[in-house]
């Protein structure tokens, strides 16, 4: 579970989902 | 065997009766293997995600739903979203919401004519940010010229991962559980992130 309800961990976490969504797509 | 040791981990302390373990074991071995069968013929089959599909179909390749809620939240959760889905279309991800430009510039600059007005309580955003490619929130900007197609449950089956965006209120709406039911159905990975 990926929080981004805030602009702050947008920032911080946005880059953490895409690295697992490039995971997920192998 | 691996299911087999750890059903009879979990359920051996359970057991009331006073059987023999052996007789417990082959009663159990017995139970399991109709599951050993489904394993065994699910081996046999091609792989029955979409990837079949998509490897035919480059446009489904990187293809990410989006679960998010369409009723009235405390806030916006749409600029919120908005924002999500142009950061994944920026790293070549597919929402299936295209944003096309009426000028056809494909300069970063040009993007921020129609990127969606972020309403956010602070600017702690760093526009420099690598993975915002060109992603300015303090743009106010209309979406008036995009060309979206909306996503519905019925594109589920060819995404390839699901992202369902949580808040409290969409946690238990209807739509969200329909939702994660397709998900389960079709068998598709899915992300939570919370807004």
């Amino acid at each position: 579970c990926i929080d981004l309800t805030t602009n702050e961990l947008f920032s911080r976490n946005v880059p953490i989902l895409l690295r697992r969504l490039e995971t997920m797509l192998g | 065997h691996e299911s087999l040791t750890i059903l009879h981990a979990y359920l051996r302390p359970q057991m009331l009766s006073s059987e023999e373990p052996e007789e417990y074991v082959q009663k159990l071995k017995q139970t399991v293997r109709p599951l050993a069968s489904i394993a065994i013929s699910n081996n046999n089959l091609k792989p029955k995600l979409s990837s079949t599909l998509d490897e035919n179909d480059s446009g489904n390749a990187r293809f990410v739903y989006l679960s998010y809620s369409r009723t009235t939240e405390k806030w916006n959760v749409i600029h919120a979203v908005e924002r999500l889905i142009f950061v994944l279309e920026a790293n070549h991800f597919h929402t299936g919401v295209q944003m096309k430009n009426i000028n056809n510039n494909s300069s970063r600059e040009s993007d921020l004519h129609h990127l969606p007005k972020i309403q956010s309580k602070s600017s702690s955003i760093n526009p420099n940010d690598s993975y915002l490619h060109g992603f300015n929130p303090s743009i106010t900007t209309t979406t008036s010229i995009d060309t979206r197609r909306i996503m519905g449950p019925g594109d589920i089956r060819h995404c390839r991962v699901m992202i369902v965006c949580l808040t409290p209120k969409y946690f238990l709406n209807e739509h969200c559980l329909n939702e994660l039911r397709l998900c389960e159905i079709y068998q598709k990975p899915i992300l939570v992130v919370l807004l």
